[in-house]
């Protein structure tokens, strides 16, 4: 662990008692090494470094008598205020309309996050009655994927026969009404960042739907390339926090701190796994330690 | 990546960088990079458009080692049926490699079974069956809920009986960290043998080209239980440059036999070794 990389490195200070540069610039590169194989973006962990060394050489180090504990209390420290506080607060109104709309690469878990959503807002909030909306028209059997999820939950799956997904949306929005449907939550298909035609049909979608929530469907171990998607998923959408999945692995999930860095939008909600009720709330220092490992 | 200027540590950071960027990793990155200083030195390399060259040869020797320099391609069999077993963590593109790969057999003049051993996810069997049909393959299924290992026993009779060519086996997606699912996969693989001793003759693990570090875990523990024989490197149509592999060829010796670059028929390609590096430099 970092804690015990430290204490090696700290250790030939006792005695001593003070920090020189030469070994904060070890400590440093021992972060470095932590970070990147957790996976955060290379640009990232140097701003990061650079902002911890800077702390780090400041004169309440230097008093220390356990200089290890606290250059990584100063990490810590810092990799909780990079991960953003816990104050996104889903909210559901239950006299209009509520609406989702889930966006992200191919195979992030956009469609089981959706039912796991749905199932989330009817169990928290009063009178909820969720609506499940089909509109992946690519993917074969996305949608059947979605409606046999939705039955599982006794959970309505609205699709209709076309390829035209802005129509699937307003024709979903009426039927919401006419059915007293008051959570409505888009699935669309998995599409690249850089795929022009359809981050376009994103934002058709967006303008017609008028969501109250967009959430960007990431995977926990995405690597490098996070900052890259998040950050254009972001500028052309512009949603409103990332849901991270498949926690349930071992990846270390530096990606969550990447794309925290590049977008400012919030991590909302964690996947944990293949279950309706596989969905966590996010704790920043949680996951600053998986991620300092 | 620019090569200009006089080769100093500077320059061997930026490539350093270009790497890790690329998630080749901290570990892999520092052995390639050691590995380029000691050839500057030994060959007392001077041009700065040697050092590209240099990297790019250092990199190819790892990823072909044992393969006299060429990129393996999938095995060729005398005996019927040549048995694919697909595995790998969820979402990464096993059911739509299978669906592709199908399609390329298929056209080749081979007949194709597909074994639909995911019976967990919602429509699994529904997306490969779609996958059948547009490839012109027959599919082997049961209902959701089934064994997958008696599916594949029953598939790989079935196979032997119709006297296939091929036999694409789909399982479903899983972590390495859910003991009970690798244990699955193990059974998955001793039914195979039990119906046909030498198969599966290709185990591949599928890998996304947006997979960070996790890559090699995923790669050490579906070897613990599926001894794998190639990696096929999916998603390499976005900008993600998959480097994770050349850690899993050096460290765990598995080679990367194709990838998946899109999600239609077409859109499976052999690996190149060149384009690859190109990528990750230019
Ligand atoms: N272990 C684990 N698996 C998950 C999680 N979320 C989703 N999955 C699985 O990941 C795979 C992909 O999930 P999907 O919901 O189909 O992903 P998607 O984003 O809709 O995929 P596309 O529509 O093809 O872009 C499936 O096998 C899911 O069961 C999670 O939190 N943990
Ligand atoms: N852009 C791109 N998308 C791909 C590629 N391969 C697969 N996909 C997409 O990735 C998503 C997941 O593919 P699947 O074949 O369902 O993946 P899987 O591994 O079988 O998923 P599970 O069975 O749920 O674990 C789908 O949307 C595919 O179309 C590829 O090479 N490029
Ligand atoms: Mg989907
Ligand atoms: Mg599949």
């Amino acid at each position: 662990s970092l804690q015990e990389r430290f204490d090696g490195i700290f250790r030939k200070l006792k005695g001593k008692g003070k920090l020189n540069d030469d070994n904060i610039k070890e400590a440093m590169r021992e972060i470095r090494r932590a970070l990147l194989e957790a996976d955060v973006n290379f640009k990232i962990v140097k701003n990061f470094v650079d902002q911890v060394s800077e702390k780090a050489v400041g004169q309440e180090v230097m008093k220390s008598l356990t200089p290890g504990h606290q250059v990584v209390k100063i990490v810590h420290e810092q990799l909780i205020q990079l991960m953003g506080s816990q104050n996104f607060k889903l909210n559901f109104n239950d006299n209009r309309t509520n609406k989702i709309m889930m966006v992200g690469l191919q195979g992030s878990g956009k469609t089981t996050t959706s039912a796991k959503l749905a199932s989330l807002g009817r169990k928290k909030f009063k009178n909820i009655s969720p609506m499940l909306v089909a509109c992946d028209v690519y993917r074969p059997a996305a949608i059947e994927q979605l409606t046999v999820l939705g039955k599982q939950l006794d959970i309505p799956t609205f699709t209709i026969n076309t390829k035209n997904v802005v129509k699937i949306a307003k024709k979903a929005l009426k039927e919401a009404e006419s059915e007293n449907k008051n959570l409505l939550i888009f699935d669309t298909a998995g599409r690249l960042h850089i795929d022009q035609v359809l981050m376009k049909e994103l934002r058709d979608l967006k303008q017609t739907i008028q969501p109250d929530y967009i959430f960007f469907v990431a995977d926990a171990m995405t690597g490098q390339d996070a900052v890259n998607v998040a950050r254009e998923f972001n500028d052309q959408l512009e949603f409103d926090g990332v849901i991270l999945t498949k926690m349930d692995s071992d990846a270390r999930g530096g990606a969550a701190l990447s794309i925290k860095a590049v977008t400012g939008k919030p991590v909302v909600f964690l996947g944990a796994g293949e279950k309706i009720s596989d969905l966590e709330e996010f704790h920043p220092k949680r996951m600053a330690d998986r991620i300092l490992g | 990546l620019q090569l200009r200027g006089k080769i100093d540590e500077e320059l061997l950071e930026d490539l350093e960088e270009a790497l890790i960027k690329a998630d080749v990793g901290v570990e892999t990155s520092g052995d390639i990079i050691d590995k380029l200083r000691l050839r500057i030195r030994e060959e007392k390399i001077t041009e700065t458009v040697e050092i590209q060259r240099t990297i790019t040869g250092i990199i190819k020797d790892m990823m072909l080692a044992d393969y006299a320099g060429k990129e393996p391609g999938l095995k060729e069999l005398n005996s019927k049926p040549l048995v694919i077993l697909f595995t790998g963590v969820n979402g990464v593109g096993k059911t739509t490699t299978i669906g592709k790969l199908a399609k390329r057999y298929v056209d080749t003049g081979k007949s194709v079974l597909l074994i639909a051993a995911d019976t967990f996810r919602a429509a699994a069997i529904d997306q490969l069956a779609i996958w059948a049909e547009r490839a012109g393959a027959d599919i082997s299924r049961q209902n959701q809920g089934a064994d997958p290992s008696s599916v594949v026993f029953d598939g790989l009779k079935k196979a032997l009986n119709s006297n296939v060519d091929i036999v694409l086996i789909d399982t479903a997606g899983r972590q390495h960290t859910k003991i009970n699912l690798m244990n699955e996969l193990n059974k998955i693989d001793r039914t195979i043998k039990k119906v046909i001793p030498d198969a599966p003759h290709e185990s591949l693990l599928v890998v996304d080209a947006t997979t960070g570090q996790n890559a090699l875990m995923q790669a050490e523990m579906f070897g613990k239980a599926t001894n794998l024989s190639g990696v096929v490197l999916t998603k390499l149509d976005g900008t993600a440059k998959g480097g994770i592999v050349v850690g899993i060829k050096h460290q765990l010796d598995v080679p990367v036999k194709l990838i998946g670059v899109g999600e239609s028929t077409a859109d499976l390609r052999d690996f190149s070794v060149d384009e690859f590096l190109k990528a990750i430099f230019d």
